[in-house]
């Protein structure tokens, strides 16, 4: 039960919330129990899924710090399938506040211990960067998924990410790996787009999803509503590429 | 002399790097003299000028720790008046390493104020986080663009960094202000640009720039060849945007 999924690239604007939102609404829709954690600072998964979090009210923040569980914390969406663990602006303190902190990489794969079984699927939404909630996420994770824009910088910081995952699969969860990398904003009408593309397959392989997920202005538009673009507009291409994308990720699951 | 401008926001590709490049470029061919500083560990501004660094080789990383002078890092580019300070990986250490150090938030500042005066304008691109590394920048800057993509989740980040620059300018750089607010990627073909576009406007009124940068798929070629967009293709609209964001800043200098 409950894999455990990270989405992780430091690089920015490549589609890490795009994807955890997408995805997970495409499993829940498949009666997957799915929990959506948001770990950004910038709380794009929170409200892109409509979730505005009152004043004073506990996020993703006080479950590292411990204050609260996992369990207190879980909001409901409009798909029944689909929770969310939402973040808030105070999660920029907890990078700092936990630098001296006991075991500060292992916070996030402690509480989810108790829960992790509830749900067949944990994705967790990362900012851009490498620092300690993003270790956080990479430690309590089975897998990971980085999505990669087809653009010319997206090979770029691909190193430092190896890196990391290196590091921590040595030091602090040496059961992490990666679950595929997911080619995103492909547009088949710039060349960049397929150099970009056939760069990157060549150096991963199998590692590359078969589903590559195309600029679609549906995608872009769909969390202004506050919705999953399966809700936003189920006909889009944004939409069917995410459900197959889904589809891949289940029948590889069969498989094992 | 040397005005410190940093290109700041916590968002991910919001197009940092590329007005950062494109920007001094601009003001380069306008004969000011310019210094380009990449302070993302991501070293997209240093390889999109096609600066590849040897093993070993020294970079703002060794400036922050104090190994190195600016002046001895300095690099040419294909450019007479514009002069780069190169990134690379290393400097992911710089936010750990200092965490403990003495006044670690000015060290960027002190090491630039013997060069300052030899350079009309100095950038700073930052990574997309709001860690020691912007916060160095924002300490040594006279002012702040900040690039906005015209896309939903825009606005949601510039509360924590209106709120950083405020806690920057009261207690390490009283002088600090934003220079201004620039419109990216902007696609006049889709409802969600106008709509932005729109509300950032009634927001910050004349803090935003005139200039509007388009969406052009130049300005995303161009760094793969490892030039601003002006030696890629003078012609394309990326190229004469930037220009024109050039002669606007340089028509604010002439007025005060
Ligand atoms: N396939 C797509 N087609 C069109 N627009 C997209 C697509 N995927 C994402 N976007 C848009 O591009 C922008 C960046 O995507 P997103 O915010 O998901 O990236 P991110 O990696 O989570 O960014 P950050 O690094 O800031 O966390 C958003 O405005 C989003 O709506
Ligand atoms: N106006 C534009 N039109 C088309 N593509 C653009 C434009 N501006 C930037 N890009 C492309 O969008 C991507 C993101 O831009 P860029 O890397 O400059 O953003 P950034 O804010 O520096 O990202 P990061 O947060 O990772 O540092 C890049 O691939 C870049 O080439
Ligand atoms: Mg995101
Ligand atoms: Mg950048």
């Amino acid at each position: 039960m409950g894999k455990i999924i990270v989405i992780a690239n430091q690089k920015g604007g490549v589609g890490k919330t795009t994807t955890a939102i997408n995805l997970s609404a495409s499993l829940a829709v498949a009666e997957r129990k799915t929990l959506l954690i948001d770990l950004d600072p910038q709380a794009n998964t929170t409200s892109g899924l409509g979730i505005a979090l009152g004043n004073g009210e506990p996020s993703v923040y006080e479950i590292l710090i411990g204050e609260k569980t996992a369990e207190e914390l879980i909001h409901a969406t409009e798909i029944e399938f689909l929770k969310v663990l939402p973040s808030r602006s105070a999660l920029i303190g907890a990078e700092v506040e936990l630098v001296g902190a006991i075991s500060r990489e292992t916070r996030l794969k402690r509480a989810l211990a108790k829960i992790k079984d509830n749900f067949n699927y944990i994705f967790i939404d990362c900012p851009p960067s490498l620092g300690l909630l993003t270790v956080n996420a990479l430690t309590a994770a089975d897998a990971l998924i980085v999505p990669i824009q087809c653009e010319y910088y997206a090979m770029e910081g691909l190193g430092q990410l190896l890196k990391t995952i290196q590091l921590v699969s040595e030091h602090l969860n040496p059961r992490l790996k990666i679950e595929g990398i997911l080619l995103t904003m492909f547009d088949t009408r710039l060349s960049l787009s397929h150099q970009v593309t056939s760069e990157i397959r060549s150096h991963f392989g199998a590692q590359v999803f078969r589903t590559v997920i195309p600029r679609s202005v549906r995608l872009s538009e769909a969390p202004s509503f506050g919705k999953p673009v399966l809700l936003y507009d189920i006909k889009s291409a944004g939409a069917q590429r995410y459900l197959e994308l889904a589809s891949e990720l289940l029948e590889r699951e069969e498989v094992r």
